[in-house]
């Protein structure tokens, strides 16, 4: 995180706000939620408060603007720069500008209004861009799902550096960006697709291409905005070119870009009985066709031909891969079988059926 | 002319990059062209480094793809270093 130079900030707690006009493109009342969600974001986190004011001057003035608008920072239409907002202080200080040529929304088409307010509040309060791909403050836009975000760490310290914690018995604490050499990295999920290795963990996926040394960091949503946060399975079904993720008791399956209507679907079409309620880990044998499934200290082996669960399963996972306790994450490249336990990964032979090797969970990131 | 594609290419990358340096990366506007092709240390290229450093990219003091990329990506209006 980083401040704004000369580290202005608020010299009250109670801070005020106002909303001058609104964009015809979203109703009042979900443009006065994103404003006060976005607000909340902050607040949650630090002693702040934030009382709302009509027909007078409001510390954060909130407008949507256009074009040139008096400011010495003339919008650009659609794209581009989509807000601005000022470091506290009097009259202009806090206030906040969106350009009103954005397509803003309260979902995840075009530019989600609750996510860039939050963001330029940030400026307001007295925070300037960080570097963390994964911070509120980070320059560029990525949308996250209104419903599941959370202010993440950096911002939260950064925040709190200059306001103090918040006055919860409890402080809040928030999502950490997964930095690929970090040994003590651990995965949700991770599958093959076309080649590439996708690593899931919250709500990002590290890509890892053969050819290319360094790891990719992105959010889920940049690929898929209508996957959710912390996939806890996922496998790639070659034949069909698609790959399938799990989370809880639902899955989806994904061709290129798209997730395919009609889902989330119940995992039991598979034939899991109701006892189970999730998936840990998934992996396809390119060689069988057959996918197999862990579920805490069992495994059960799917037919994608017959669509059914193979006659004889669950077995335990002991019984048949050895001592890989339970699988956090698994997937097949170049017929050897990734188990991924914590940090632990172990690398298992199918026709010899034992564990030829034993790693750290990040030997694929070049670290 | 015509003009060359790869060169009118190379003018609009020039302008894209000229421009997000200047909003975002305090580049002056010193009414000289600056050349992506010119060695050595010009204002545009310093500027570059510092914002492929700040993104985490590939610091090559050139507009590669990646770079571009992350220039034509939408964004906060304010800028990421002190102006």
């Amino acid at each position: 995180y980083v401040f704004t130079p000369g580290n202005p900030k608020w010299k009250r707690n109670n801070l005020t706000y106002r909303i001058l006009n609104y964009t015809p493109k979203m109703r009042r009342a979900d443009v006065d939620e994103a404003v006060r969600k976005a607000l909340s974001v902050w607040s949650n986190v630090t002693p702040l408060t934030f009382q709302r004011v009509e027909d007078k001057e409001a510390d954060i003035m909130i407008s949507f603007a256009y074009r040139d608008h008096q400011d010495n920072s003339p919008f650009d239409g659609p794209n581009g720069q989509l807000a601005h907002a000022f470091q506290p202080g009097e009259g202009i200080g806090g206030d906040v500008h969106m350009d009103e040529e954005e397509a803003w929304t309260k979902d995840g088409r075009g530019y989600n209004l609750f996510i860039v307010l939050a963001h330029e509040l940030g400026h307001s309060l007295g925070l300037s861009h960080s570097n963390d791909p994964g911070a509120l403050m980070y320059p560029t836009y990525s949308y996250t799902d209104p419903n599941e975000f959370l202010l993440p760490q950096d911002d939260i310290d950064g925040i709190q550096a200059i306001y103090g914690g918040s006055t919860a018995a409890v402080q809040p604490t928030g999502p950490v960006t997964p930095e690929a050499c970090n040994p003590k990295l651990t995965f949700d999920a991770i599958t093959t697709l076309r080649g590439e290795i996708f690593f899931f963990k919250g709500r990002y996926m590290l890509r890892k291409h053969p050819a290319r040394t360094e790891t990719e960091l992105n959010f889920i949503s940049l690929f898929w905005p209508r996957l959710p946060s912390g996939i806890q399975a996922a496998y790639e079904n070659i034949e069909t070119d698609e790959i399938i993720v799990f989370k809880e008791d639902k899955y989806w399956v994904i061709r290129g870009y798209d997730v395919l209507p009609g889902y989330p679907k119940p995992i039991y079409r598979f034939g899991f009985p109701k006892t189970v309620k999730r998936v840990n880990a998934a992996y396809n044998d390119e060689t069988t066709g057959k996918t197999y499934f862990f579920v805490a200290d069992r495994y059960w082996r799917y037919d994608e031909k017959k669509k059914s669960m193979d006659h004889g399963y669950p077995k335990k996972i002991v019984s048949s891969f050895g001592n890989i306790g339970r699988v956090d994450a698994a997937f097949q490249k170049d017929g050897y079988v990734y188990f991924f336990h914590g940090t632990t990964q172990f690398q298992f032979d199918p026709r010899a059926r034992q564990i030829v090797r034993q790693m750290k969970s990040i030997s694929w990131f070049n670290c | 002319f015509p003009v060359v594609p790869e060169a009118e290419d190379e003018g609009k990358t020039l302008q894209l990059v000229e421009s997000y340096l200047q909003n975002f990366y305090d580049l002056q506007k010193d009414g000289h062209h600056h050349h992506l092709r010119r060695s050595g240390q010009n204002p545009l290229t310093a500027k570059l480094k510092e914002m492929q450093s700040f993104f985490g990219l590939e610091v090559t003091g050139k507009p590669d793809l990646d770079t571009l990329e992350v220039m034509k990506k939408p964004r906060c209006g304010i800028p990421d270093v002190e102006k």
